[in-house]
């Protein structure tokens, strides 16, 4: 149901 | 020197409760303005970010900004050790690899002291953009975690859809579907039990019911819940703790094959 996306797709390594 | 007390150590218990299941280790970053953490489940699809104010602490000194590594099941059986009643504190000498743990009953009769070997983590920090989110909602923590939990028997994921009249909760599987719809509360006897939506925009987003089912351990931290959400960016779902400060937790949502 759906692909799980990651964190890294939304928010920058600072 | 780092020494922060807190007189019940039940609110740092419930604190372990409600991120253990999610990570494995974190870095408590301590300074001047109380304690910060922010860490990714190894999957990276989810993040914890806790925030406990200095003054929310019965003492709270830190002379020197410092980052204590844990080991977060080994810290968990530490403050399994401590009563609800007991009176907490943390303590670490600057460039220390340990933390001590210093549990007192009330009557002061008992006075207990873990020490716990720190470790040298080196975790990915996210930068987290300030968003405008075109939905918020606020409702009972107990009725999320109650409809996080119910609708996890028919699939493994949540669709969480809101608009102006209502949010609705659905589920799908082999079973069959489900779907709850709570509308916004016209009037209610207890503020913590209303369901209250501020909407710029309606959203539909999916979610996986395991890291819903996740932060629901924070539960017993507040009695409410914030639920905030725009198109196509991750939920985040934030438990204030009264006094002290708030853990957040922010979600990626699931996108169509």
């Amino acid at each position: 149901s759906g692909k799980q996306q990651t964190l890294m797709n939304f928010f920058k390594k600072s | 020197m780092f020494e922060a007390r807190l007189l019940r150590s039940s609110i740092l218990k419930k604190v372990l409760e409600a991120i253990k299941d999610l990570l494995t280790q974190a870095t408590f970053d301590c300074d001047d303005n109380g304690i910060q953490l922010q860490a990714m489940d190894n999957s990276h699809v989810s993040l914890v970010s806790l925030t406990l104010r200095a003054d929310g602490f019965d003492k709270y000194r830190c002379d020197r900004n410092i980052s204590l590594g844990m080991n977060l099941s080994s810290m968990s059986k530490i403050l399994k050790c401590a009563g609800d009643k007991d009176t907490v504190t943390m303590k670490a000498q600057d460039n220390a690899d340990t933390v001590t743990f210093v549990f007192e009953s009330p009557n002061q009769e008992k006075v207990s002291d873990y020490e716990m070997k720190l470790m040298n983590l080196d975790l990915e920090h996210l930068g987290i953009p300030e968003t405008e989110y075109s939905c918020t909602i606020r409702l009972s923590s107990a009725e999320f975690a109650r409809i996080c939990r119910d609708l996890s028997q028919f699939g493994e994921s949540i669709v969480i859809s809101c608009t102006k009249e209502g949010v609705r909760f659905s589920a799908s599987g082999d079973i069959g579907s489900a779907n709850i719809a709570l509308a916004q509360t016209a009037s209610v006897d207890k503020e913590e039990e209303a369901v209250v939506i501020e909407m710029e925009e309606p959203v539909t987003l999916t979610f996986a019911c395991q890291y819903l089912n996740y932060f629901t351990k924070a539960t017993s931290l507040s009695p409410q819940v914030q639920l905030s959400m725009s198109a196509d960016v991750p939920l985040v779902v934030e438990y204030r703790i009264p006094d002290i400060g708030h853990i957040r937790y922010y979600l990626a949502p699931k996108i169509d094959d």
